[in-house]
């Protein structure tokens, strides 16, 4: 179970990058590899969150959670049409 | 949408709305299952270029190439990336990887809130009229973020990005999640920065009413919408063996009953299953049912698809009939065979007639289309009910708006029930939900945009809201079809839209994004909280200044009491601030408090100042509202209404008391 990958939201405090970067996105990618270096990113975000989308394990939520500059690593939800 | 525009009086907005210009400027972004764009709904007859800021592009897939654009339709996207890390790929047998929309849904929504004028509209003859969305001279933007296994999170973030990238000025989510806090719900926390960034976000309330607390789309920044009815019918009269006739409503056109009456059975009768009350596939035994009409129970399956399951077992016709879970509340549908569907109490005759006649026969009586019915509008049974779970202190729905038999454009993948044994295609179909109402407010705040460009989304949700009425003409209050009684504001928030008045508001509450960010430290969040909200990782609620909800500059009321433990006579009080701006002529307000009776009537309410003089346009005044109640049982409910008026404006804000 705790091999399964799920879509999380990854929440970054862009204030935080450090100065070794001049893109947020490759701070992101950075961020990501620094926990697993086969967790596929689907989307970055810098309009309506500062942040990423990418598949993960359950552990390796847990230790992007721990990361430097992560905010909150959200679990993806699935909404229906009304 | 036919009816719709005469219902809400838009052809009375027509002096309000600057005649040229600024509404064909203003775009609607909407977040759906994508767009059948070859739709009249989407003509761009009469429009200028697409506007210089616009961002936005006609993205290429699966049956959907650049040139579907146009001036009306100026963008089109789609979002797969989340589904297809989830659900796999996109089957491109069943639906294109493309905005292209093969579900129907959000070419119903697209067209309900900006679409172009259709003459001549219809759903196989019925709902006839001249079709046209509520903003009809706003531009469109879709953008697919929904799929056959479903929205996902991730993919409706990516798409509200580049809606507000785009240059979207209203975006239409007509789609929900279940109720979670905001810094964990992705339409809010999208919805939060199209807020900064002065764009309104509309989203549907839900469809689980009539029970209570049963929202979504809470979030105080989002208009939240309910759905109520039009005063349009498709009446279908069951007419039984002894005479007697019930009413029900149909959207079936095709081949008539036979004049003479047919035997009638209860699908639970003539069933091997113990669920054969319900017509699910495969459970009736077609020699009992053959050439018969059919009873069949509502719930668990779709209503289309129990006339289809009727119609496979050889049967004639089918009486679809509520349950409690429904009540009185008739939707309407293109069944595949004559079949109406009938209310509760209608039901219960019909099996009392079908238990105590050993021959028992019906026919069904099919009356077209109907309209001026009344009273009108009755909020939906489906719509969901607040209160509020997530902010009590917030009150929600903030209104409602037409989502009961709505006429709108269709896709062309799909027959108007959806299911893929129709072989019909039909330009307009006619479908229920707050789905439905969401648009409907969407293409209202458009048109409220384009009037009043300078408006900020919070200021036009205000006019939306203190606008909306919640009594008939007569003075009676607006009817739950789930009850048959006067419905709340837990269902109906400010009441029912009204555009022409909405236009001309007199005052509005307005909040900014200080204002948004003070209410979430009155929540108690963690600066790690709001920043995953609002992008803010260096804001800090200040340890100097005390936050309260009660000093959020909502346009409604929501007020909480504790009672006391031990005391029956102990009271209770609440004080509320408010600022009203000026967006009117000059002029002195007045206010007014009405509660209702019963436990309403145990809270004194009292307004300080009771007038407001205003000199100025855009002149700001404060007043204080202080709730005082008595002690009450815990679960204790009550209403009231708080009316500023110049003699020509009426500027109305609900109450809603809880006692706990």
């Amino acid at each position: 179970t705790n091999m399964i990958k799920k879509t999380y939201i990854i929440h970054m405090a862009k204030s935080q990058m450090p100065n070794t970067f001049v893109e947020h996105q490759h701070w992101y990618e950075a961020s990501l590899t620094s926990i697993s270096s086969s967790a596929e990113m689907l989307y970055t975000y810098d309009t309506v969150i500062h942040g990423f989308s990418a598949r993960l394990s359950p552990a390796e939520a847990k230790a992007l959670e721990e990361t430097p500059g992560v905010l909150a690593v959200l679990p993806e939800t699935r909404y229906e049409l009304h | 949408t036919t009816r719709t525009p005469e219902f809400l009086g838009l052809d009375k907005t027509e002096g309000l709305v600057p005649a040229s210009g600024t509404e064909t400027d203003v775009v609607v972004g909407v977040l759906d299952t994508g767009v059948w764009p070859e739709r009249s709904s989407f003509n761009d007859a009469g429009f200028g270029p697409v506007p210089a800021g616009w961002k936005g592009a006609c993205e290429q897939g699966t049956n959907f190439s650049t040139a579907a654009c146009n001036r009306k339709l100026i963008g089109a996207r789609f979002f797969c990336k989340g589904y297809e890390a989830s659900m796999g790929p996109v089957d491109e047998t069943k639906e294109s990887r493309s905005p292209r929309d093969d579900d129907g849904h959000g070419t119903h929504t697209s067209s309900t809130a900006a679409g172009s004028a259709v003459p001549s509209a219809s759903l196989l003859g019925y709902a006839a009229g001249n079709a046209r969305g509520m903003a009809v001279r706003a531009r469109l933007a879709v953008y697919k973020v929904c799929w056959g296994g479903g929205c996902f999170s991730s993919d409706i973030l990516a798409a509200m990005e580049r809606a507000v990238d785009d240059g979207c000025h209203v975006l239409s989510l007509s789609l929900g999640g279940g109720m979670s806090d905001y810094y964990r719900d992705s339409v809010a926390i999208g919805a939060f920065t199209a807020m900064e960034k002065g764009v309104l976000v509309s989203c549907s309330a839900g469809n689980a009413g009539p029970s209570s607390n049963t929202l979504s789309n809470v979030a105080p920044w989002i208009t939240t919408v309910g759905a109520g009815t039009l005063d349009r019918d498709f009446p279908a009269y069951v007419s039984l063996g002894n005479r007697k006739n019930y009413s029900g409503v149909s959207l079936y056109s095709g081949k008539p009953l036979p004049d003479s009456p047919l035997p009638f059975v209860y699908a639970g009768n003539v069933s091997n299953s113990t669920n054969g009350n319900l017509c699910m596939p495969g459970t009736l035994i077609p020699s009992l049912v053959a050439g018969k009409l059919v009873l069949c129970d509502r719930g668990i399956n779709a209503r289309v698809q129990k006339g289809y399951v009727v119609r496979e077992a050889g049967g004639a016709g089918m009486i679809l009939a509520n349950t409690a879970a429904n009540g009185e509340e008739l939707v309407a549908d293109a069944h595949l065979l004559p079949a109406t569907g009938v209310g509760e109490k209608a039901a219960s005759s019909i099996r009392s007639y079908m238990q105590s006649d050993p021959n028992p026969t019906a026919t069904i009586v099919f009356s077209g289309t109907k309209v001026n019915i009344q009273p009108s509008p009755v909020v939906a049974a489906f719509s969901s009910r607040g209160p509020n779970s997530i902010t009590p202190e917030i009150l929600k729905p903030d209104l409602i708006a037409p989502g009961v038999n709505i006429l709108a454009g269709w896709t062309g993948a799909v027959g108007p029930t959806g299911l893929t044994v129709d072989p019909r295609r039909v330009e307009f179909n006619i479908i229920s939900g707050t789905s439905m109402s969401c648009p409907h407010v969407s293409g209202l705040a458009a048109l409220l945009k384009g009037a009043h460009p300078d408006w900020s989304p919070a200021a036009i949700k205000s006019a939306l809201m203190t606008t909306a009425y919640d009594v008939y003409s007569g003075g009676d209050g607006i009817l739950d079809i789930a009850t048959g009684k006067p419905a709340s504001p837990f269902d109906y928030g400010a009441g029912h839209v009204d555009p022409p008045r909405a236009l001309d508001p007199g005052l509005v509450y307005d909040l900014t994004v200080e204002d948004y960010l003070d209410f979430l430290c009155a929540l108690n969040y963690t600066a790690l909280q709001i920043a995953s909200l609002s992008k803010r990782s260096d804001f800090k609620c200040s340890g100097e200044r005390t936050y309260a909800v009660s000093g959020f500059n909502y346009p409604s009321f929501s007020v909480a009491f504790t009672t006391a433990s031990g005391s029956s006579t102990a009271t209770t009080t609440v004080t509320h601030v408010r600022t009203v701006t000026n967006v009117g002529p000059v002029g002195t307000y007045k206010v007014s408090v009405m509660t209702s009776e019963g436990d309403g009537g145990a809270v004194k309410v009292v307004v300080d100042p009771s007038e407001l003089d205003f000199k100025t346009v855009g002149e700001k005044r404060s007043y204080k509202v202080t709730f005082t109640a008595g002690s009450m049982p815990s679960g204790s409910v009550g209403f009231g209404r708080l009316e500023w008026t110049d003699g020509k404006h009426v500027v109305a804000s609900p109450m809603a008391f809880t006692w706990t």
